[in-house]
Parts: C-alpha cells; structure tokens; sequence
C-alpha cells in the first residue's frame, strides 16, 4: 500500500458517500446516470468475485464490500425508492456500445484464459467507460448540480490517483500491470473536459455548465 | 511482468 493508491481509495469511498447522501438527502436521483451506476455495479461484482475466495487484508476486504453494498444501495435507490425522479429521458447512452467491445476486448487481450481472470479483466475495462452514460447525461441536461459535478470530481480522481500508484510500484516494487494501466490511463482520460470546467467554474462558485 | 499473485488494488 502506498500513499497515492491510499488516497485514490479514499476519493473514490468520498464520492460514492456523497452520491448516496445526495440521492438520499434531496430524496431525488435528478441528473444521476442510474445506467452508470449499473455499470459501476456490475464492475464491482466481477471484479470481487474473489472476495470470498482469497483473503488479502481487512482493509482490501472492507472496502470491497463497502463498494459493493454502496453500489446496490445506490441502484436501489434510483430504480425503486426514487424511481419517479429519475431521469429516463436523458439517461439514453446505449451502453451496450460499450459492453460489447469490453466483453470482446477482455476475451482477446488478458493476461490469463481463465473464467476469473477473464471477468477482472471484463472489469477493468468496463469501469474505465462505465462513466461515459453520466458525462453524456450532463452534456445533455447542459448542467450539473454542484453535489454532482463534486461526485464526478472525486470518482475521476481516483483512478488519477491510481495512475501516480502504479509509477510508484512500478519503481519501488517493479511491479505493473499494463491492463489497469492502460485502463486506467483512458479512464481518467475521459474526466479531462470535466476536470477544466470543474476547475475553471464550480471552484469559482458558478454551476457546471456545459456548453450544450 | 512479474503478475501479483492475486489482486491487491481494488
């Protein structure tokens, strides 16, 4: 553990705690991608299959179930509690524009043909554009309320911050591993536009506006 | 590439 990959955790516990209290507090799911979030699901349900097989540390197994049960809260409450707010209408990314070159990608580029190398790589790859259903959704409202742009700001940084980990592994443990990297790498790629408006104008007190 | 034996990043 190191102090980049320690943080990277931690931003990525803080937004999925803020998008939970948002959805929970303003009992409204306005703006929220629940496709995303279904992505984010299903990332996180492939990839901790061995949650139960192979123990590696309370913390490793705390955030996974953290992860896990925050992601089916989360799913919860934006197709049943507060299935009226949700916006159907600009939630209509077509994801399985994006399941389709994942499920192919993990079955041709792997490290290993095995069922449960084969999903964590599914999920590496999928979790790297699971986010694009929610940019596309503020990009279609033209806005984002400031709860959420600080949600996106903390799920972006994350894999950001996984990035500096595998430099620091790479030189420290001569460890890497070019899947996540690679992933990671595009994953992060896709919050750049977000990240200049998120400086340029939420910091600044104005709202997220897109340019629509 | 040395692979991790098992995953230890989220």
């Amino acid at each position: 553990m190191n102090i980049f990959r320690l943080l990277g955790d931690v931003s990525h516990l803080l937004a999925i705690i803020i998008l939970l209290l948002k959805i929970w507090k303003t009992r409204s799911c306005a703006g929220i991608s629940g496709k995303s979030q279904l992505l984010f699901a299903l990332t996180y349900t492939t990839r901790y299959l061995d949650l139960v097989t192979n123990f590696v540390s309370v913390y490793n197994t705390f955030m996974k179930v953290v992860f896990l049960a925050a992601s089916y809260a989360t799913i919860w409450l934006i197709y049943m509690k507060f299935r009226a707010t949700y916006d159907q209408n600009h939630d209509t990314f077509r994801i399985e524009f994006l399941l389709l070159p994942v499920t192919i990608l993990s079955l041709v580029a792997n490290h290993e043909f095995t069922l449960i190398e084969i999903l964590w790589t599914w999920s590496i790859y999928l979790e790297a554009v699971a986010i694009l259903p929610q940019l596309f959704m503020v990009s279609k409202t033209g806005e984002a309320e400031s709860i959420t742009s600080h949600y996106l700001f903390a799920l972006g940084s994350y894999r950001g911050l996984y990035i500096l980990n595998w430099i620091y592994r790479y030189y420290m443990e001569s460890y890497y591993d070019l899947i996540a990297i690679f992933a990671g790498i595009l994953q992060t790629v896709l919050y750049c536009d977000f990240f200049y408006l998120y400086i340029t104008k939420v910091l600044r007190g104005q709202r997220l506006q897109l340019p629509a | 590439t040395n692979r991790a034996t098992g995953k230890d990043e989220l």
